[in-house]
């Protein structure tokens, strides 16, 4: 639009007015073609630079990432090769030895460690889920630290703990190695009439002989505990089967009925165990759970 | 003149396309270098 007004105004006369507007438009787009390529020019020279730039930080980034992963799998490697840490066991206090393999393996990834993790954390769980604790009122005469609960037991060592001046005797199942059940027994430090048997595991074979109150003479009295400790042992908890407290009377005149036995500390730590399992236990909050829905379901029909 | 004008213009268009290029591998290294410092962390 520019160029029709300034030609309109132009009164001089020039027959060659084609010609050099057409030679200025050439020169003109030429000019800008050339300013054009030297911007373009530029610019890509200093995104040659950033891209050389962004390489070298990449490879250093890369770099320092292997040597990460190579670290992590030498401790990786380390922990595996290494024995399983053994329980002090008292019969045998040998020093645990750890070889440390060196070497690097190549092909290992995070993902690698965190399935170690896993798993390791997975066998913690499930062996701490199965502990179960009974209290075993003792008479007073009974020193032994034997514990009769229906199963038979291998005694394979006994030690004295800091917080307990009574030793500690331990156990395992008779059908080892088959059935890795294990069993502590001590005395309470609360009370030394009172037992205290700690087992771990759950036993995979039946009782082999069961508790007769009839013939066999049960010393203890299960403190609102199972009927056979194993049940309790099965399921982690202190299991709700009728609870058995089988005492010779004949035995001893002195023991009155173990409901009036009080015992105030072993009570209450009992029923503080009791609620913190029970409340832990589906079975039970299922059980409770279907008792009050059944309890409800009774009431609205005698309603109507 | 004619001549060098267009020599011009495809040196330009050259030039541009390499420019494209770059920026595109510039963004992709970019991508794999954030990526990586994240993994990193």
């Amino acid at each position: 639009m520019d160029q029709y007004s300034s030609s309109l105004v132009d009164t001089s006369l020039d027959l060659t007015i084609g010609i050099t507007r057409m030679r200025v438009e050439e020169d003109s787009t030429t000019t800008a073609l050339v300013d054009e390529l030297k911007r373009v020019n530029a610019e890509n020279k200093k995104l040659s630079e950033m891209l050389t730039l962004m390489c070298d930080n990449y490879n250093v980034l890369r770099k320092q990432l292997m040597e990460y992963v190579n670290k992590s799998n030498n401790m990786a490697e380390r922990d595996q090769t290494s024995p399983p840490k053994k329980r002090k066991s008292p019969a045998r206090d040998d020093a645990v030895s750890s070889a440390v393999v060196g070497g690097l393996s190549e092909s290992s990834s995070t993902d690698q460690d965190d399935q170690y993790l896993c798993k390791k954390q997975r066998e913690e769980t499930v062996v701490k889920e199965k502990v179960s604790r009974v209290y075993y009122k003792t008479e007073a005469s009974d020193t032994t630290l034997v514990v009769k609960d229906g199963y038979q037991w291998r005694k394979y060592g006994q030690k004295v703990t800091r917080d307990n001046p009574s030793p500690r005797a331990y156990f395992k199942c008779a059908c080892a190695p088959s059935c890795s059940v294990k069993k502590k027994v001590q005395r309470s430090v609360e009370d030394q009439s009172v037992l205290v048997a700690t087992y771990e595991g759950e036993h995979n074979h039946p009782m082999p002989s069961q508790i007769d109150s009839n013939n066999g003479l049960n010393r203890y009295i299960s403190l609102g505990g199972p009927v056979a400790p194993a049940a309790a042992a099965s399921n982690g908890s202190y299991s709700l089967a009728k609870p058995v407290t089988t005492v010779d009377l004949t035995e001893s005149k002195k023991v009155t009925s173990p409901s009036r036995i009080e015992f105030p500390e072993v009570q209450k730590l009992l029923v503080e165990q009791m609620a913190s399992s029970l409340t832990k236990d589906p079975n039970f909050t299922a059980a409770l759970a279907a008792a009050v829905t059944g309890r409800l379901y009774q009431q609205n029909q005698t309603e109507k | 003149k004619d001549k060098s004008a267009s020599e011009l213009r495809e040196e330009l268009n050259r030039v541009s396309s390499e420019n494209k290029k770059i920026k595109e591998m510039l963004a992709t290294v970019w991508e794999n270098y954030n990526a990586l410092h994240h993994h990193l962390e």
